[in-house]
């Protein structure tokens, strides 16, 4: 493993961290899209398939385990959890993330390495890891006041697949026997290229020592 | 090739 990687699933975790200290500290889950959180979880579940059969490291499978639970605690705050319930902006979160799964499972029945359950699954959570965020940053573009630890969960989210692309470039380099699909690519570069905009306002924000708010 | 590097990672 290299430290693109590495840093990479850091940040990844990080970004759970500072969600979960957010919903669990302040009890508040303003501002975050439940949509977006219901995406993560189908994500990780299709991905994850081989979480049990398929053993790789224990680094791995620490991490699938940890970022499942994560996602499922996510949800149950959000959705059942008597306090951080009431703090869901449900009016703001209104993007069809159904068309979502939808067209993703559509596209992976077509376009696939090979058409296997596992794979065509494995496939769909690709795809639908790319465009997860669409609810959450259309609702941040709504919110007025972001706090820092919104700002900072989807900086982190974006800053992970973004590392991972420097990860594929140098195992692209470095590794003899290299077998990563055009497709993880190809994802991961939409995934990372929808946080473009975002970042542009965070880091602006961030110099000028002005709070963070995303032009409608 | 069916041991695909992408197989390994999150």
């Amino acid at each position: 493993m290299n430290i693109f990687r590495f840093a990479g699933d850091m940040m990844h975790l990080l970004s759970v961290v500072v969600l979960l200290l957010k919903i669990h500290k302040m009890k508040s889950c303003a501002g975050i899209s439940l949509k977006t959180q219901e995406l993560y979880a189908l994500v990780f579940i299709c991905r994850y398939l081989d979480i049990f059969t398929g053993f790789i490291s224990l680094y791995n499978t620490i991490m699938k385990i940890v970022f499942l639970a994560s996602a499922f605690s996510i949800l149950w705050y959000m959705r059942s959890h008597k306090v951080v319930r009431q703090t869901y902006d449900k009016d703001q979160d209104t993007f069809r993330h159904y068309f979502l799964i939808l067209a993703c499972m559509v596209l992976a029945l077509l376009v696939h390495h090979k058409f296997t359950f596992r794979e065509v699954m494995w496939t769909f959570s690709i795809y639908l890891e790319a465009v997860a965020i669409l609810p959450q940053l259309v609702m941040l573009q709504r919110t007025r006041n972001i706090d820092n630890l919104t700002g900072n969960y989807v900086f982190f989210l974006g800053t992970y697949r973004g590392l991972y692309m420097l990860n594929w470039v140098y195992r692209y380099l470095t590794e003899v026997h290299y077998h990563h699909r055009w497709l993880t690519w190809i994802s991961g570069f939409i995934q990372t290229a929808l946080y473009a905009d975002f970042f542009y306002y965070y880091v602006k924000s961030w110099r000028n020592n002005e709070k963070l708010q995303l032009p409608a | 090739s069916h041991d695909h590097a992408d197989k390994d990672e999150l």
